[in-house]
């Protein structure tokens, strides 16, 4: 469970300052498939990291199953989310000498698995993601949404409680995003995986259960369907 | 006018060869306002970057107003590029550390503008994409759409003859992405410049007077409507 508690993030450079996020309260719960929206601007990459503990808010809480990530080290934060989340980067961060297949089983390697099973893995998740034998190319050498799938096989591939996924289908066709969010769906139904998408992408507003509307770094709507 | 006969592009490496354009015949005449719709990987990204001259073609030729791109020099090409045609690039490719204000004036700069009219031209883009006063910010202190509309108000500050756009709203909201087609639309009207959109967007799409249809490689469908 993630409980954002009033939680406010500046960006100071010079004599700027530029209030991203300006005070949000918001409450993720296990098993959730909610979509925050919001213009181009809006604060929905500023909120993910910081929900992430990737970084760290100038006002308000963040807790991550009730730790408060202020009060965590460096090190607690990152084995914290290694463990925990699965993070889709907007511009992907896909590391460039490393292969298809060295990318995608990154973390499985850093939590000790095995290197057949980590083999398998990889090849059952590039399947799913429709990129079946691309296990060697190197990121230079695919398309801008291969390069995104990608970095959500990366993400998902060491099966993580919870998914922070920012524009995660923003290069891709109508198809490949309709069966991608299916595929999804499906394991959040069977297996409780928690998803939080930032998006401006109707096709992963309408499969969303909640949505959450930004507006200017504040959360100005939550909506929750069925 | 670009013409593209039978053009062709592989990709090489070790014993793999992908063959990501596969005989395009398409002339584009000035005036154009043009979308190229297809999945992720059918070879958008590779066609456009055949047809401004990035790129030179393995089979077929690409004529830029009647020259031959393989019959071009790389600085012959990086001329008329630069005096021609502004490229808007699917992963922005902003300079990290020339800030806003430079990366957009920069093929001014190249073409002898005074800076006078640099400034002026980069105010008044910048205003048309709905970010006045971001000037001194640098890329890495932009939203991700942020970026993208740098990179698009980069591609049109020297009011180039031909904008080749890939996958320009992939990362704005709907009402960004609305106000920019509209505004291009304009200038295509009013100006004559001529527009050529790789896109997944139906946003694009709706507003293009032909849809020109590629799977893999190959354009299988092209249509002008009004
Ligand atoms: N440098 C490269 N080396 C090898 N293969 C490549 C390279 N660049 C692209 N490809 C392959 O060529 C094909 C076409 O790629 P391209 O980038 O043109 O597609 P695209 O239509 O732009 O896709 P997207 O919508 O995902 O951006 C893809 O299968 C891709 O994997
Ligand atoms: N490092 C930074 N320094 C200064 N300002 C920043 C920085 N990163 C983001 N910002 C600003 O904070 C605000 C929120 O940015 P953020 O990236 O969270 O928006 P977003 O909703 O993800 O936008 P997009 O949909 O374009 O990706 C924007 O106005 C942006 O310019
Ligand atoms: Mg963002
Ligand atoms: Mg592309």
């Amino acid at each position: 469970v993630i409980v954002a508690e009033n939680v406010k993030k500046d960006y100071r450079s010079d004599s700027v300052v530029v209030h991203a996020v300006r005070g949000i309260d918001l409450t993720i719960r296990k098993g959730e498939f909610t979509a925050i929206v919001g213009p181009s601007g809006s604060g929905k990459t500023t909120f993910l990291n910081l929900i992430s503990g990737l970084d760290t808010p100038n006002g308000g809480t963040v807790l991550l199953n009730n730790r408060n990530t202020s009060s965590m080290s460096g090190n607690e934060l990152s084995d914290f989310r290694r463990d925990n989340i699965g993070f889709i980067f907007q511009a992907y961060n896909l590391i460039p000498v490393l292969n298809v297949e060295e990318n995608i089983e990154y973390i499985m390697m850093l939590q000790g698995v095995e290197k057949q099973v980590r083999h398998a893995r990889v090849v059952e998740i590039l399947d799913m993601m429709g990129m079946k034998g691309y296990e060697r190319r190197f990121p230079s050498q695919l398309s801008g949404g291969q390069q995104q799938r990608v970095a959500i096989a990366r993400a998902m591939a060491s099966e993580p409680a919870l998914i922070l996924a920012d524009e995660p289908t923003a290069n891709l066709d109508s198809g490949t995003s309709t069966s991608l969010l299916d595929m999804m769906r499906d394991l959040n139904r069977e297996t409780g995986m928690t998803f939080v998408f930032s998006t401006h992408d109707q096709h992963v507003v309408d499969k969303a259960r909640r949505v959450v509307i930004l507006e200017d770094g504040k959360n100005v709507r939550d909506e929750v369907k069925e």
